[in-house]
């Protein structure tokens, strides 16, 4: 279980340079990588980047070994219910959420890394028809559940060992919530994308869960997902994914697109796109963002990674001759793109 | 505040809405 080492090697075509492959993660004991996230474990009074590959029955922890070189440190065995997708906790060490179900989420439950203690526990944090949940800064976790007609929209709050503090309700808009973005900058301000494509702002702090707007995102681009958010000059930009966007010929075939909302008149414009480069087939099936850059799995099998303020593709790793791509996340810090196939192998480019 | 050709925008539109919206 010690990953191998690689020397960089640089992609030939379009992205030549800006993507490296660095190191290649592959679990003998798993076939299929659902999801692979990043977090921070502190051990011994040092902090290091750990790489999380979760498959449908366990979750394994890789610690660095040397540069460029990586090792199995413990693998969380689940139970019945298939793990769907890792919830990182950003700026959280030692600490880490996964969400499990079927079709959709039936239980988040956290898992906790302490070596001293060889306390690899895992722990229930919420169950029920969750159907979208994500982690914020502050060791917090919102998610969104629907019981009957009724929408519940969660706040809860992990202690530093890992146990589930009080919760908090914030306010449901009629419409069932997808997907969460905190506003980068304003720990008291989070947004939602909808089921009907409108987007939902909230102030959460500890004494109220207002709703403060709900802005419609538009007709021409519906079933967008929120990926990041900030406020900049009065205005909310939020960047969106389109997984059902049609093609057009003034847009190509879009991906991302960044949209500014001025949530006093509730108006709002497109600011940029991000469309799929040139020749190559096929849309968007998911991605991840982390500041100006983002990263797609195409339906061709290829990932795509873009510069969002330029509107332009930069890289493009094209389908493996045995393996295709199937998911592409950025590691929580430093330039680094995570990149699973559909076999179970986790490729860590420098970016 | 200014305007804009979203209307008219505030810096401090988060403070705005809280203080607007129901608690």
């Amino acid at each position: 279980d010690v990953a191998e080492p690689l020397t960089p090697v640089p992609l030939g075509g379009l992205g030549e340079e800006s993507l490296q492959l660095v190191s290649k993660l592959k679990d003998s004991s798993s076939s299929c990588a659902v999801d692979v996230s990043t977090v921070w474990w502190e051990a011994a009074g040092s902090r290091e980047l750990c790489v999380v590959t979760a498959c449908e029955s366990s979750v394994c922890l890789w610690k660095p070994l040397a540069p460029d070189r990586w090792g199995k440190l413990y693998t969380w065995q689940l139970g019945d219910i298939p793990v769907i997708q890792i919830v990182p906790l950003p700026d959280t060490h030692n600490l880490v959420c996964i969400a499990l179900g079927d079709l959709e989420i039936g239980e988040i439950r956290w898992l906790l890394l302490y070596s001293e203690s060889d306390s690899f526990k895992q722990s229930l944090l919420k169950a029920g028809n969750i159907k979208a949940a994500l982690g914020l800064k502050g060791r917090r976790v919102v998610n969104s559940s629907r019981t009957g007609q009724e929408q519940q929209v969660e706040m809860l709050s992990l202690s530093e060992l890992g146990r589930s503090r009080d919760g908090q309700t914030l306010m449901p808009p009629e419409e069932t919530v997808l997907a969460f973005a905190e506003v980068e900058g304003m720990r008291e301000a989070l947004v939602g994308t909808t089921a009907v494509n409108s987007i939902v702002v909230w102030s959460v702090n500890l004494k109220t869960g207002q709703l403060l707007r709900k802005m419609h995102v538009g007709y021409s681009y519906p079933a967008s997902v929120c990926h990041r958010a900030y406020s900049d000059s009065g205005l909310l930009f939020v960047v969106l994914s389109h997984p059902h966007a049609k093609e057009s010929e003034s847009c190509g075939n879009p991906a991302f697109r960044v949209v500014a909302f001025n949530p006093k008149t509730a108006q709002s414009r497109g600011v940029m796109f991000s469309s799929l480069p040139p020749g190559q087939a096929g849309r968007y099936l998911e991605g991840d963002v982390r500041d100006a850059s983002a990263a797609a799995v195409l339906t061709s099998g290829a990932i795509a990674v873009w510069d969002l303020l330029l509107g332009q593709c930069t890289a493009l790793l094209p389908p493996g001759p045995q393996s295709s791509w199937a998911l592409a996340r950025w590691a929580t810090t430093g330039a680094c793109l995570l990149a699973g196939q559909r076999d179970g192998t986790v490729c860590l480019y420098r970016y | 505040c200014s305007e804009s050709d979203l209307g008219p925008i505030s810096l401090n539109w988060f403070e705005e809405l809280s203080a607007e919206a129901p608690p």
